[in-house]
Parts: structure tokens; C-alpha cells; sequence
């Protein structure tokens, strides 16, 4: 028996926004210790890796480890149809073929439960190597976004160059030259606009502008972001769910010719 | 020319 319940609907509403424009399906491996989900995408250049502990969630049974393959699109018609403060409960038996979510209003005076299939996905896992990075940046995750909108705008590519000066990113293109200076703050009253640079040894690299936009999808749930760099590895784009985990987006760079 | 590599490229199967 799998049983996951949490207070409001519209976190695991975001986690899926958060994921579905990358993901079409995924799979998600349940144990006593909570739930995860590992998957690349389509093209194989980003991976997407979502941790919710077991003591985030309001109850959480699992008495034997499960993995529950599921469409995303079909997820999130379902996830549609809660109100955000509805509670919901995920639930499934051993070895089932199907997953029951339920919404419950806040007042218990409306209970609504859907049914969904499963899937067999034949999904990889990958041993993701762990890793000193050189540059890990905290920053505003509203601003990151934006930098990524803004810069999608004047190339397919965005350098990130981090040094003990700040972060800058760059793009160029047919229209021109665009270049977003982050210094680190100093005093800040508020931790959550806070620009922290972490820096070993200063780091350039290239990424496509298109799955930083996807990854900034997760912007919801969380007021910061944090990115990790090192040279010639994957970045590491970082959203902590408050009190429940944590979503990772792997984004492979590009590199010379 | 930057080329897209892929994440395959740096993580191994389990």
C-alpha cells in the first residue's frame, strides 16, 4: 500500500509545471524515505531530478518500494481539476495498474477521486558523479528567470561566466550584443534577494537558452535558484521545495566544435 | 560553432 498526502494542492500543481514542458512521461519511485523522479528528456541533453522526503508530506505510507510510471500530460489534467487548498492524497496499491488521486476541499464538504493508468517506462537511471564545482551562485529565482527571457531573445546560447566578481551572462546574435552583469550583494536585508558567489576558480560556459527557459518553469516554488558550475560538466540548476525537497535540472553545455 | 553535447556524455547508466 502507497499512501502520500499533502495540505495543498497547488504545490504538487507547480512541481508539475515544473516538469511537464520537459518530461513526457516519468517515473516516479516511491519508498519509505519519499518520492523521486529521474528523467531525461526527449533530446538526452537536460535531466530532471525531483526529491519529496517522506517527512514533507502531511502522511506517507510505503510499505513496499514502488515505481509508478506516468503520463505528465495526463497528471496534470487530473491536477487541473483541485482547487490549490484542496488536500491531496496519492494513492496506489502493491503491484496495482492504477493510481487514485483524491482532492479533498478544506472543509471535507467535497471529496473528488481520479483514477489513471500506469505505464511500464523502461526509463535509465543515471549515476549522476558527485562533483567540487568551481562557481555556485544563489540569486533570486524571479531574476534568473527573467535573465533567461531576456536573453532568449538574441541567441539560441547564453555564456555564464562566474568569477569572484560576479555573475554575467551574455548572448549575441543578429540583433546585437547583450551582456546582464549579476555583482554579489552586500548587506542584504532580505536573504531571499540575496546574489551569493561561491567561486573556486572562475568558469565559462555555454548553454542553450531554450531548456534554461524550461528549467525556470519551477520559478514558483522557490524565491531563489541555485546554479552550479564547474568546467566541462553538466550545470546544475537548483530549486528547493520548501520543507518537502528539491528539484534539479542537469543541462548538458555546449561545446566547441 | 558550439555544439549541444549530451547529458549521456557525462553520467553513466546504473
Amino acid at each position: 500500500m502507497f499512501e502520500a498526502r499533502l495540505g495543498q494542492a497547488t504545490i504538487l500543481k507547480k512541481i508539475l509545471d515544473a516538469i511537464k514542458d520537459l518530461l513526457n512521461e516519468g517515473t516516479f519511485d516511491c519508498s519509505d524515505s519519499g518520492i523521486q523522479l529521474q528523467a531525461m528528456d526527449n533530446s538526452h541533453v537536460s535531466l530532471v531530478s525531483l526529491t519529496l522526503r517522506s517527512d514533507g508530506f502531511d502522511k506517507f505510507r510505503c510499505d513496499r518500494n514502488l515505481s509508478m510510471g506516468m503520463n505528465l500530460g495526463s497528471m496534470a489534467k487530473i491536477l487541473k481539476c483541485a482547487n490549490n487548498e484542496d488536500n491531496v492524497t496519492i494513492k496506489a496499491q502493491d503491484n496495482a495498474d492504477t493510481v487514485t488521486i483524491m482532492f479533498e476541499s478544506a472543509n471535507q464538504e467535497k471529496v473528488s477521486d481520479y483514477g489513471m493508468k500506469l505505464m511500464n517506462l523502461d526509463q535509465e537511471h543515471l549515476g549522476i558523479p558527485e562533483t567540487d564545482y568551481s562557481c555556485v551562485v544563489r540569486m533570486p529565482a524571479m531574476e534568473f528567470a527573467r535573465i533567461c527571457r531576456d536573453l532568449a531573445q538574441f541567441s539560441e546560447s547564453v555564456v555564464i561566466c562566474c568569477t569572484k566578481e560576479g555573475v554575467k551572462f551574455s548572448a549575441s546574435g543578429d540583433v546585437g550584443t547583450a551582456n546582464i552583469k549579476l555583482a554579489q550583494t552586500g548587506n542584504v536585508d532580505k536573504e531571499e534577494e540575496a546574489v551569493i558567489i561561491e567561486m573556486q576558480e572562475p568558469v565559462t560556459l555555454t548553454f542553450a537558452c531554450r531548456y534554461l527557459n524550461a528549467f525556470t518553469k519551477a520559478t514558483p516554488l522557490s524565491t531563489q535558484v541555485q546554479l552550479s558550475m564547474c568546467a566541462d560538466v553538466p550545470l546544475v540548476v537548483e530549486y528547493r521545495i520548501n520543507e518537502l525537497g528539491h528539484i534539479r535540472y542537469y543541462l548538458a553545455p555546449k561545446i566547441e566544435d | 560553432k558550439k555544439l549541444q553535447s549530451s547529458i549521456r556524455n557525462y553520467f553513466t547508466a546504473k
